[in-house]
């Protein structure tokens, strides 16, 4: 049964989605079986690896709220070993839609479950809300990551963050384990960088993954050409931080 | 009356609020009275002018969901004639509170009401999502502001939003006029920058603001101080171009 992860933050551009392209296609890289689930109305996650705008239908919208059945909506990526439900803007209205249905919180779960056996990793690309889909994207999985820029609204969105997770957890019983806090787009030409870095460690410790991602123009570039960081400059620092983090999340989870 | 201006895109850190709160500020340096409402649940325009948490409350969430009046809402920000009606994490739930209440698109318009006539200008920064929040500051607004990033997936997300709108527009039979398409955070050293560039100007003309953000460590660091980046670092390329970008703005609603 595959080991599922969530890329959650409300506040936007932090790296969610080139957080969880990056890891699933390392992770195929490597030779495991990984499916990427993009949550998000842009369809970031399916572009970013090269779905054309044809592509993204049917996708995880289809399979959560029209009970297409996931394996339909499933397709391939250009890497042997990843598959993408593919996010596009009919995810827009989820939360009108889901309001009066019942265990609202688990339509996901219950859309991808037939396909939960036919792979080793599942990663949940979020939206950058904390409404329906989200809380579905933490009931879905085992583990969440929370990717987090070092600067002053990064800081304060996590501690947001955090609450809200653990208030999901509380109201619905369950809800994933936090893998860890990610450290993105860290510059350190930019002021309050070193700064906050550290806050967030001395808060947050162990949570806290070792590998942090710096700001670096490959990783801004790639997702234009339709590319994982890995094909499109497998020597840049992007390229280099990510397959370290991909190790830490491995080891992670196999020592819990 | 005043002009009620809203910042929307629903892909994320592409320079909404930054760009909401320095046309706020830069208006009010010139001696407009202005009002920034902020409409995510991360608070990001609130907290990039000072406002700590506990001032995030009462805010708007407080006037669209629970009735309270919003001249008590309405809070001061550090900067004269410049009003914050605060966003906080009372707002992620919006959409569900929201589905079944009548004209639920114009929740918001109804609970500014009171306080249109007492600012020259309302700036109205949305959150990263194209749910009720986001149609109800379409139908709150005079005009939009589309900021969006020089990248294959701003591009892409460009069209896709212009879509929405146009259907929000069709559905509900009014919604803002678009001012104009911003290019935001451009990093000439990013590969794709001139050639998207290049291609968003060809395909949306007149739409697009001739000035363009660059990237600007400045701006990036000015709301981890709490301070616009007029206050910040005037002298920056960040402070010089939302400058531009104020005149401009005023320059096209006049003509309009
Ligand atoms: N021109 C720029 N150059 C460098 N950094 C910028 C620029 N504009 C914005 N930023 C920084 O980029 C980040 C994202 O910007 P901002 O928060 O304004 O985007 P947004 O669209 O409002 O994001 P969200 O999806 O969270 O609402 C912030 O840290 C901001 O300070
Ligand atoms: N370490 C990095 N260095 C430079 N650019 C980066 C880095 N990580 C991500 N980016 C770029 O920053 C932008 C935002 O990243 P991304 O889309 O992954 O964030 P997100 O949290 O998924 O945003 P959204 O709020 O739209 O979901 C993208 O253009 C991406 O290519
Ligand atoms: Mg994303
Ligand atoms: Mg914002």
């Amino acid at each position: 049964k595959a080991i599922t992860v969530a890329l959650v933050n409300n506040k936007g551009g932090v790296g969610k989605t080139t957080t969880a392209v990056s890891l699933s296609t390392e992770l195929a890289r490597g030779g495991r079986k990984v499916l990427l689930v993009d949550l998000d109305g842009q369809g970031s996650a399916s572009r970013s690896l090269g779905l054309d705008r044809e592509d993204l239908y049917p996708g995880v919208a289809e399979a959560m709220l029209e009970g297409l059945s996931v394996r339909k909506a499933i397709k391939p990526s250009y890497i042997p070993k990843l598959d993408i439900l593919a996010g596009s803007m009919n995810l827009v209205s989820t939360d009108v839609f889901l309001a009066d249905v019942e265990k609202r919180e688990f339509v996901l779960r219950k859309a991808i479950e037939p396909a939960v056996s036919d792979y080793d990793y599942i990663f949940l690309d979020c939206p950058t809300s904390f409404g329906l889909l989200t809380v579905n994207a933490l009931t879905s999985a085992d583990y969440s990551i929370l990717p987090v820029t070092p600067d002053y609204l990064g800081f304060e969105g996590l501690v947001n963050l955090m609450d809200a997770v653990e208030k999901t957890k509380d109201g619905i019983g369950e809800a994933a384990e936090l893998l860890g806090i990610l450290i993105t787009m860290a510059d350190y030409r930019v002021r309050v960088t070193r700064e906050i870095g550290d806050m967030i460690r001395e808060r947050f410790g162990r949570m806290v993954f070792n590998t942090e991602i710096r700001t670096n123009v490959r990783l801004r570039e790639a997702p234009s050409y339709g590319k994982s960081i890995f094909d499109y400059d497998i020597r840049s620092h992007g390229a280099e931080a990510y397959s370290r983090l991909a190790k830490e999340v491995v080891n992670r989870i196999r020592q819990d």
